[in-house]
């Protein structure tokens, strides 16, 4: 309720895997934080954060302590899952490494609400993308530490150890790269919206089979504060039919396909242009660029009472992807009968949204690999590398890395590559070239 | 620091174990950790 306060979306932090050590102050206290790519705020708890049971099991900062502190006071708040934490802004000198960067403005907690944080390993977030996404425009640590000359290049890396017997969880490099940790060359690829380190991405394939979805292009972030991979459900259907995961039934989506499977069949090979058929079919409208959902009225009783359903979307959104699947399958020449039934298998395969998919474990060897393609090259992960292996022996369960996120045109479609996909490519932040590298991992 | 002008930072990584929580997470069926994880980014 505070005019002053600026409000950014977080993200519940404890499906991310890899955080380290900072100091903050003079003398340094010492926090746990998440070194993230994809939020550009520090924060850590509060010594006045009194009412909230996350504080009392984490380090809290005690401006009081510091000889470097600095009252700023304005009030902020970060949005997270269903809840918020809020705070007030502070100024002090952070030490990353042997580094000190001063005058940094930070977040002090003083609310951490619901249970989220209060089982984390960490304490707060080191926020490692650009300013113009910082909650009260503050600085990010990344922009002083190159300001105040303290690194030698404009440049951060990220290496995160894949063996997970391994001490080691990972390293972040300020300033350069770390040669030991990456094979070859890297493939670079320019930011394409400043405020995250976004960039466009070509297909996805399955199997080495592209899936058609991304051809024209889609969008991407590289965020090291998520450990899944997210993308549009289309494809995730696809993914989850191939390596078995389970999904949900969508009756839309059978509707379509019983209805207008054959249809749709007749206007691809008809050399319709894939992104007009829904419209040709009246499943949406066209605006030029894509298909848009045509909103059905429906006469509810005799006093004709009108009420609009959300049919209309739900019938264009699965129409195109049906479009998306049945053109993929064309071009691998299978047959019409073919083609509608695995279209129909797929209605059965969709992602909960951003929800997760169970996988046999004793299937891993047969799954195909899932890749990528940026920058013209094409990187492969291996089931190994995207399904989650929770527990050993017969008591093991795993679960699908892919988790569905479906994000409309202009800023979509859109893929967030988290650790996951870091894990097995080492990933540059060329902040100076505003570019995003990748190599594999060594 | 090192010789090289690079400054290296060593990451911690939570284990994959049932114990821990991301497991936990992934293990709740809610769903909710993924949903959340995405809200940073406003979409």
């Amino acid at each position: 309720d505070s005019a002053d306060a600026d409000i950014v979306a977080l993200k519940n932090y404890l499906d991310a895997q890899y955080y380290g050590e900072i100091g903050l102050g003079t003398p340094p206290q010492k926090f746990t934080v998440i070194f993230d790519t994809g939020s550009s705020n520090l924060w850590v708890p509060s010594a006045k954060c009194y009412f909230s049971i996350a504080c009392y099991f984490h380090a809290k900062y005690r401006s009081s302590l510091s000889k470097t502190y600095q009252k700023n006071g304005k009030s902020a708040s970060i949005q997270y899952g269903s809840g918020s934490i809020t705070g007030f802004f502070s100024i002090d000198n952070v030490k990353v490494g042997n580094l000190v960067v001063k005058n940094q403005e930070f977040i002090e907690t003083t609310s951490e609400p619901g249970v989220t944080f209060l089982v984390a390993k960490f304490d707060g977030i080191l926020g490692l993308g650009f300013q113009e996404i910082s909650v009260g425009n503050a600085k990010p640590v990344w922009y002083n530490m190159v300001e105040q000359g303290l690194v030698k290049e404009p440049v951060f890396s990220f290496w995160l150890n894949r063996k997970a017997d391994e001490e080691e969880g990972g390293e972040l490099v300020f300033g350069g790269i770390d040669t030991k940790h990456f094979k070859g060359k890297h493939v670079y690829v320019p930011v394409t919206r400043k405020g995250y380190w976004q960039f466009d991405m070509g297909d996805v394939l399955i199997g080495g089979k592209p899936t058609g979805y991304c051809r024209g292009g889609c969008s991407a972030i590289a965020d090291s504060g998520t450990s899944l991979l997210a993308g549009p459900s289309s494809v995730i259907a696809m993914i989850n039919h191939a390596i078995g995961a389970s999904g949900v039934v969508s009756q839309e989506c059978k509707a379509v396909v019983q209805q207008y499977g054959q249809n749709i069949i007749d206007l691809l090979l008809a050399q319709v242009q894939p992104k007009k058929i829904c419209s040709q079919i009246g499943l949406c409208t066209f605006d030029g660029n894509q298909g848009v959902s045509i909103v059905i009225e429906s006469v509810v009783d005799e006093k004709n009472d009108k009420s609009s359903s959300g049919l209309g979307e739900a019938m264009c959104s699965a129409c195109e992807m049906a479009v998306v699947w049945m053109q993929n399958q064309l071009m691998q020449n299978q047959t019409q009968e073919r083609i509608l039934n695995y279209a129909n298998e797929l209605c059965d395969r969709m992602p909960s949204p951003m929800g997760e998919s169970a996988v046999d474990c004793g299937g891993l060897s047969s799954m195909p690999k899932v890749s990528f393609t940026i920058g013209g090259k094409v990187f492969d992960l291996s089931p190994e590398e995207y399904i989650l292996k929770v527990g050993e022996g017969a008591q093991a369960q795993c679960i699908s890395g892919f988790t569905g996120l479906d994000v409309p045109p202009p800023r979509g479609p859109l893929w967030i590559l988290g650790d996951i996909f870091m894990g097995r490519y080492h990933t540059i932040f060329d902040y100076g070239n505003q570019r995003v590298g990748f190599a594999e991992a060594a | 620091a090192s010789n090289d002008g690079l400054l290296r930072i060593g990451l911690k990584r939570l284990k994959r174990d049932p114990d821990n929580r991301v497991a936990a997470q992934l293990d709740s069926g809610s769903g909710e950790a993924l949903r959340a994880s995405i809200r940073k980014f406003n979409l």
